[in-house]
């Protein structure tokens, strides 16, 4: 694995969104990593709608029926995906533009622009995680937003932070370096896109710790899935 | 010396000291003054008087709540942001969504494990 890999770098992580007053983190880290995945399989990238998965999908966990993908109420991004391989695909957001409200499903087939042909959850490994990362692009993964509400830069590696995920992100790369001042040692990172705006964090990022001192910090590897898309050639 | 040149350069920063001196409660004045400066650069608006005046108390607590993190998190920068005048559960209704799985872990629906891949070399 390379020391350092950033999938903006190579083009397939799309501009930073803005979910708006709507609980709908799970389908901007379901639409980021389809998009990755459909950058690599078509070698372009198509910026993709959530709106279609927010009117949409209303997909449950087979293991627990009443729970299901409900719009600006919360969803999971494995069931999403599952929505997505049923209703044959996802639209890009200019066909099917954010709206920051659930509405009536308006989905059109006619205007799919990428596919998904597989997905599957990544062991809680950190090695496992930046090896599905870079083989197959970025990858959705659920975290705990505690500290992201007053977040503003540098590499977040709190003394303790809850494992419980309540909020859908996507992990596009990681680091081996990020200074911690008050600890005097280079920490590596995981970089994370997130749905809050330009005006957030990181230009939109957020950096968080990883390694051996910080496996799973704030649940950041418990909860990852990875996708792969069908090479779709839009009409 | 770098407090007296941004003092000398900020109106904001001059006005917060002159009233400290005088003897009013800092940390509310401090509150007052970074809240101003907060609704202006994030275009915030509120309905009436009584809803400012309840921002601004949410505002100060997460302040304060911005320097527990910054003392839990050194190697990250903590502070305002534009979601410093909600409270933490108005902050989770709004703006996470992840549905709650079993024990924390992964609700995998129909997904499959992914195998194991060589890390090495």
């Amino acid at each position: 694995l390379p020391d350092d890999f950033d999938w903006r770098d190579k083009g397939a992580v799309g501009p930073v969104k803005d979910q708006g007053s709507c609980g709908s983190c799970w389908s901007f880290s379901t639409s980021g990593a389809l998009e990755g995945a459909n950058y690599l399989a078509t070698g372009k990238l198509e910026v993709l709608s959530e709106q279609q998965m927010v009117d949409c999908d209303h997909e449950c966990d087979p293991d627990e029926p009443r729970a299901c993908d409900a719009g600006c109420n919360g969803g999971l991004m494995t069931t999403a995906f599952s929505y997505l391989a049923k209703a044959g695909g996802l639209e890009t957001e200019k066909d099917y533009p954010y709206t920051g409200a659930g509405g009536t499903c308006k989905f059109d087939k006619s205007k799919i622009a990428a596919q998904v042909k597989n997905f599957s959850t990544v062991a809680v490994d950190e090695d496992q995680i930046a090896a599905n990362l870079v083989k197959h692009g970025p990858l959705a993964i659920g975290i705990n937003a505690v500290f992201m509400q007053t977040y503003i830069g540098g590499v977040s590696c709190p003394y303790i932070c809850g494992k419980h995920q309540d909020h859908g992100v996507l992990l596009v790369g990681y680091g081996s370096a990020g200074y911690a001042p008050l600890r005097f040692k280079e920490k590596p990172y995981w970089i994370i896109k997130n749905s809050w705006g330009e005006n957030w964090g990181e230009s939109g990022y957020y950096k968080i710790c990883r390694g051996a001192h910080a496996k799973n910090l704030c649940g950041v590897d418990a909860m990852v899935s990875t996708v792969t898309a069908i090479h779709t050639q839009k009409e | 010396s770098a407090a007296a040149s941004a003092a000398a350069e900020d109106p904001l920063i001059q006005q917060v000291v002159g009233r400290d001196a005088e003897g009013d409660e800092p940390g509310l004045l401090s509150a007052e003054a970074h809240f101003a400066t907060f609704v202006q650069r994030f275009g915030k608006s509120y309905r009436d008087a009584d809803e400012r005046a309840h921002r601004l108390s949410v505002f100060a607590a997460n302040l304060r709540r911005a320097r527990r993190h910054q003392r839990l998190d050194p190697s990250a920068v903590h502070g305002v942001t534009k979601f410093s005048d909600l409270t933490p559960a108005e902050f989770r209704d709004r703006f996470l969504g992840l549905r709650k799985s079993r024990g924390g872990l992964l609700a995998a629906g129909s997904a499959h494990d992914a195998p194991t891949l060589p890390t090495d070399g």
